[in-house]
């Protein structure tokens, strides 16, 4: 650049290579998170097993071969979370989803599905009745936001859409989904029984942030 | 678009590669290792502008030496990026949520002057 003229990277050749790297390091930490809305890095509390991630993402990929946005083009965000088991009795179990602030805040939910692991303990078909509840307006109590019969043949994934449930509870200001699995009779969950890690049950949300909206002014 | 090489003096790219577990985040980014935080640096004479990298046909050698004699038609021209691809993230959100997630436009594939 003509001289006098400020030049960034005229700039940064003239410091020394170590600080060079270090401007470079804070340079490239501060674009990612700024990218990623976040105010500082987060402090991990609960790491998810790497065989529950993986096997995730392969569900993913085989549900949606294009999720892997490989074609270079940015593709929406996909949200992975991982339930907590709540309180069970011998005929049912309650999953609960927390959801980030980030998600519930202003992402539009393109598509939510619940992934359930079965591991049937029996040779016949195993009837389950799967209940998505939402806390009501007091979040004292939980109501029924839709209820699902599922007949359980086999082992194996089960995929149930939660999207609709998932954007009424955003819309309530809420960031937790709370699946309860409940059988007829004492069979033993059909989920709970013989799981491992990578059969951990799992919401994989697809969302978009929301573009703020143009105000036409007249 | 032209790699910078030791004491490459025209417009190219730099190379930076952040190493995710040099600097602490290997724990909240699961994948990838690092990010190539590449960027463009070097002169941009006037004989070159405009064209993405260095001559590199008889014809753009011939404009350049048209554009060389005409040198105060010119105007400024600048090292940009020419060519730039998403970072594909997969993180864990303040929530121990995973994200996975593509920020568009973050890695610089080739330079060229303006």
């Amino acid at each position: 650049a003509p001289k006098g003229v400020w030049c960034p990277a005229c700039r940064l050749a003239a410091l020394t290579p170590t600080t060079q790297r270090d401007v470079l390091t804070a340079l490239a930490k501060q674009s990612i998170l700024s990218k990623l809305r976040l105010q500082d890095r987060p402090n991990i509390t609960q790491p998810t097993s790497r065989g529950a991630l993986l096997t995730a993402l392969r569900r993913i990929r085989a549900q949606r071969p294009d999720a892997a946005g490989s074609s270079g083009m940015p593709r929406d965000g996909v949200c992975f979370r991982f339930c907590a088991t709540g309180s069970s009795t011998s005929r049912s179990v309650r999953l609960h989803f927390r959801f980030s602030r980030e998600l519930a805040g202003n992402t539009e939910i393109l598509q939510a599905t619940l992934y359930l692991f079965w591991a049937v303990p029996g040779p016949r078909t195993c009837p389950v009745t799967v209940r998505l509840l939402q806390p009501d307006p007091t979040g004292l109590n939980v109501t029924t936001a839709s209820e699902t019969r599922l007949e359980v043949q086999r082992a194996g994934w089960a995929t149930l859409d939660v999207s609709q449930a998932v954007r009424s509870l955003f819309g309530q200001g809420s960031q937790r989904l709370t699946v309860e699995l409940e059988v007829p009779e004492d069979l033993g969950s059909p989920l709970l029984a013989g799981r491992s890690d990578s059969h951990w049950p799992f919401v994989a949300a697809q969302a978009r942030a929301r573009t703020p909206h143009r105000v036409q002014r007249r | 678009g032209i790699d910078c090489s030791g004491d490459s003096r025209m417009c190219c790219r730099k190379e930076f590669f952040v190493d995710f577990k040099e600097i602490g985040w290997e724990d909240w980014i699961i994948q990838p290792e690092g990010y190539h935080m590449n960027y463009c640096a070097g002169l941009c004479p006037l004989h070159v502008a405009g064209i993405p990298g260095l001559a590199s046909s008889f014809h753009t050698a011939v404009l350049n030496l048209i554009k060389a004699n005409n040198a105060d038609a010119a105007v400024d021209s600048c090292c940009v990026p020419t060519q730039r691809r998403p970072l594909s993230l997969l993180y864990y959100d303040r929530d121990s949520n995973i994200v996975k997630t593509d920020i568009p436009d973050m890695i610089v594939d080739s330079c060229g002057c303006t």
